[in-house]
């Protein structure tokens, strides 16, 4: 996190809403900027209270263009809002670019919510972080405003300033901060992992890290960065190179991208891929180039999936030490790079040779992903 | 997706999300002209805050990076 040097000195603050977007009712933009307010409230010991008339000191609009603080919007996308750190006149005021197409929740769109909570924490003293999945990061990703918590760097930059909450009630049991996966963690166990035109992307709850062939260093970011209709915490995830199409697995429910675009008709569930209806999650698959088949890994055992015939092979489920000579534990991601086959099992990753069924080398999550 | 080349514009564009949001201010004698330019100088400070691989140039991560949506801290904030 980063801040401006300037704080409140002051725990009780005012709020005024000057006017209001057409895009939502009044109901959901009072609710979006009060709800907003209290992602702080609940950290730190700062009060809010809402105004009709007068000077606030957090004043908020909703304006287009030039605006009177010598800080024009530029019309729909790039900059959505920004906000003055704490001060007399314009400090700690918020504005909003109306030419956005604001949301009370909804993924098409910018959630007000969101975007809110962000300059809010602007107009108390904080600047921007360069942690991907802080709040204060600088650019937009959607997050659904119902299942919000601040991340922990966030906490950690406001309480830096203001101290925390004393007057929490300690009865009340919240849900603890998300922290960001980090890379150099030997013991995280990723999520998926997927080859995506040439690149390999790990997943590990709701960030990825794309892995360019070109370059040594991983690039960490929200998987809704990406693709913002996308699951968070996925079980799975292959790349079919005949669709150009990357499918994502979340419980029963399968997502597909092409490129950043969703695949219409999707989400689908995992009886479109042959899988029986028993199966409520798959742990990992795998998209074998040369053969054109898919591995669905479920527990102990594996299916086959034929791609071009779009069937699923008779005779499986199948042990999965059969396929893969000295795997007992249970298969967490998987995927083929450089004729290959890597399968993950918590921390460690064994290369195979899928041809001849042999297993080469025992390798640590850090071969692929490097902590730099 | 990757783009195949960084246009006119681009640049432009590029150098304009610099002077807004990294503090780029405009090259003037040979004293910059001999040493790395102040634009390769933003570009690297910005691809290292974004945890982007830093060239120093203007790529196609760089450049998608420029254009998401994002918050514009106004200016007055830097002067305080």
């Amino acid at each position: 996190f980063s801040i401006y040097g300037r704080k409140w000195q002051k725990r009780s603050l005012t709020y005024r809403i000057e006017n209001y977007t057409p895009d939502m009712s009044v109901a959901e933009v009072d609710a979006s900027i009060g709800k907003a307010l209290q992602v702080w409230a609940k950290v730190t010991p700062l009060r809010f209270t809402r105004i009709y008339s007068g000077i606030a000191d957090i004043m908020i609009s909703f304006v287009r263009r030039e605006h009177g603080d010598f800080n024009s919007f530029d019309g729909p996308g790039n900059t959505l809002a920004h906000a003055f750190a704490p001060g007399d006149g314009l400090g700690g005021d918020a504005h909003f670019d109306d030419d956005e197409s604001f949301t009370f929740r909804s993924s098409r769109g910018v959630v007000l919510f969101i975007v809110a909570a962000h300059e809010f924490g602007h107009s108390l003293g904080l600047g921007h972080s360069n942690v991907p999945g802080a709040l204060m990061y600088p650019t937009y990703s959607y997050r659904n405003p119902d299942t919000f918590v601040l991340p922990q760097d966030d906490v950690r930059g406001i309480q830096y300033l203001y101290g925390p909450n004393s007057r929490k009630d300690p009865s009340v049991d919240d849900p603890k901060p998300p922290t960001t996966p980090d890379a150099c963690d030997s013991n995280m166990v990723l999520d998926a992992v997927t080859t995506h035109r040439g690149e390999i992307i790990f997943f590990k709850d709701s960030f990825l890290w794309r892995s360019f062939p070109q370059s040594q260093t991983p690039q960490q970011s929200l998987i809704r960065s990406l693709w913002p209709s996308a699951p968070v915490d996925i079980d799975a995830a292959y790349e079919s190179r005949q669709l150009d199409t990357v499918f994502l697995f979340k419980g029963r429910k399968v997502w597909a991208f092409t490129g950043n675009q969703p695949v219409r008709g999707y989400p689908k569930t995992l009886t479109a891929f042959g899988l029986p209806k028993g199966v409520r999650k798959i742990d990992a698959a795998l998209h074998d180039v040369n053969s054109g088949k898919t591995l669905f890994f479920v527990g102990n055992n594996y299916f086959s999936y034929d791609e071009s015939r779009k069937t699923m092979e008779q005779g499986y489920p199948r042990l999965v030490n059969q396929a893969f000579a000295g795997l007992t534990r249970r298969v967490t991601a998987a995927f083929q790079h450089k004729g290959y086959t890597y399968i993950y099992s918590g921390p460690y990753v064994y290369e195979y040779d899928l041809g001849t069924g042999t297993r080469h080398r025992e390798l640590r999550n850090s071969y692929f992903l490097r902590c730099t | 997706v990757p783009l195949s080349e960084v246009s006119v514009e681009d640049e432009s564009f590029a150098k304009n999300y610099l002077k807004k949001f990294f503090n780029l201010t405009e090259e003037e004698g040979p004293a910059v002209r001999r040493g790395i330019s102040p634009v390769n100088k933003k570009l690297a400070e910005m691809q290292r805050f974004f945890g982007l691989q830093i060239t120093g140039s203007l790529d196609a991560d760089t450049l998608a990076m420029m254009k998401k949506p994002r918050c514009g801290v106004p200016d007055e904030q830097v002067a305080r």
